[in-house]
């Protein structure tokens, strides 16, 4: 169990097809 | 079955070196070399506590602030261990266009303490126009390059980082193609790859599902953003969603927010450091696995996670979340946000209700300081008791949650979980991830 108070919870989903649908940003500085 | 790895995070020693300023070779040994005296003598120390494998940070044996000229005197040329054998330590032989001063101590300081060690620098290939026709104007390639050394100091492996981060453009270039690159030890298949490649699928993930290795080893140069890119929590996630151990040594510069290292297991957190008000860098070990068998999740897609209307956006690191807040000390509550919906069942204890939490939601392109696709659910602590704050940095919370399950109906099978705790400090093992996704814990 959880030994101190929560701050944050999360399910950080990457969902790598879609990059591929919308492209890469063009390199910038 | 197992071995013992260690990260060391390093604050780089780079003097009163200005900006854009090109300097001699000369000049930049001297500034290196501060560097790896300490990286000798933490090797020596790592290795006198039977560590088999030292990770040491990106960007650690010359730090930030060059262009790409003022970088070329901190260069060597680095020639491929895949076409050729060498030994910088026992062979120092001139390697044109550059001598190897680096490479042979760094070759070195893995023969003499018999150890593998892993370093980043950069790699200088000279090109001609008239033959390459995507050379450079100034007739070289230049790359942000992880080498490692075996334990009698040979050039075993390098990688050339594929996912350069905002303003490395300038300094660097980018590979024609993602490289996996891969070695075989006594315990276990390892792959590495650079800090902002964590993000992206070629050549993180692939590495992991189409070369099979076991552990990563990752020198970075990561600046902590609250709540979910805070380097500890992001990386041992990541090393939890892919099943592998992954060895991961971050600069140590708590002024611009480069703190968190640690050896992450593929079933929890094994070591960490992230030491805010330490002046220097950490030495870090922990015994691994050597060939991890972490438990296969199937994430079939969740259907009915009830009320799913929004209550109020708000921006998290550059994204517009659903959220609705936490309004009873327990009970279930979802959010949406276009095709991601999100459930979170929760009891707080009763003298904790004055923090505002929330649930969000999000499906969508980040475009920040990348350009990547996401799909979140998170429960997490507001900033204020406004909600415009949720999502923006918070790092201590009172509110002690008796137990929390969140659950998602996500699109993709890559999902990485977190849980972080007050004053932001990772938490370990004490959570679990299931079939779902979901993710609880009492």
């Amino acid at each position: 169990s959880l030994q101190k108070p929560l701050l944050t919870a999360a399910m950080f989903g990457r969902w790598y097809e879609m990059d591929q649908l919308f492209g890469q940003r063009p390199k910038t500085t | 079955d197992t071995f013992i790895g260690a990260i060391y995070a390093h604050t780089p020693v780079i003097g009163s070196r200005e900006t854009g300023k090109i300097i001699t070779r000369e000049q930049a040994l001297e500034a290196v070399k501060p560097n790896l005296a300490v990286y000798e003598e933490q090797t020596r120390i790592a290795k006198s506590q039977n560590a088999d494998i030292i990770v040491f940070p990106e960007y650690g044996l010359y730090g930030f602030g060059t262009t790409r000229d003022s970088v070329v005197p901190y260069m060597e040329y680095i020639p491929d261990p895949q076409s050729e054998s060498w030994n910088p330590c026992l062979d120092p032989r001139q390697s044109k266009p550059t001598d190897n001063v680096i490479l042979k101590t760094l070759s070195c300081i893995a023969k003499n303490s018999s150890i593998y060690l892993v370093a980043n620098l950069g790699d200088y290939q000279y090109c001609e126009p008239a033959q390459d026709p995507e050379c450079p104007d100034d007739k070289r390639y230049q790359y942000n390059t992880n080498v490692v050394f075996d334990p009698q100091g040979a050039l075993i492996a390098r990688y050339h980082k594929q996912k350069l981060f905002m303003s490395e453009i300038v300094r660097y270039d980018v590979p024609t193609s993602p490289e996996y690159i891969t070695f075989n030890t006594p315990f276990g298949k390892f792959g590495t790859f650079v800090c902002f490649d964590i993000l992206f699928k070629e050549p993180a993930v692939d590495l992991v599902t189409e070369y099979k290795v076991n552990h990563i080893l990752f020198p970075t140069a990561w600046m902590n953003v609250y709540p979910f890119f805070s380097a500890v929590s992001f990386h041992s996630a990541w090393a939890y969603g892919m099943g592998v151990n992954f060895l991961s040594a971050n600069i140590h510069r708590p002024r611009n927010r480069n703190v968190g290292s640690g050896v992450y297991g593929y079933n929890g957190i094994k070591e960490y450091t992230m030491d805010h008000e330490a002046p220097n860098g950490e030495l870090k070990l922990a015994t691994l696995e050597s060939r991890p068998s972490p438990k296969t999740i199937q994430h079939t897609k969740l259907e009915n996670l009830g009320n799913t209307s929004r209550e109020f956006v708000s921006d998290l690191f550059g994204d517009k979340f659903n959220f609705v807040s936490l309004k009873e000390y327990e009970g279930t509550i979802s959010v949406c946000h276009n095709a991601v919906c999100c459930s979170a069942t929760y009891k707080r204890t009763g003298n904790s209700h004055n923090e505002l939490y929330a649930i969000g939601a999000f499906d969508g392109l980040h475009t920040k300081e990348g350009t990547y696709y996401l799909q979140i659910c998170t429960l997490l602590k507001c900033a204020t008791d406004e909600p415009e704050s949720c999502g923006s940095k918070v790092t201590d919370s009172k509110t002690i949650f008796e137990h929390f399950t969140l659950k998602g109906n996500f699109s993709t099978q890559h999902i990485f979980p977190m849980v972080v705790l007050d004053k932001a400090e990772p938490s370990i093992n004490d959570w679990e991830y299931s079939d779902g996704p979901t993710l609880s814990s009492n």
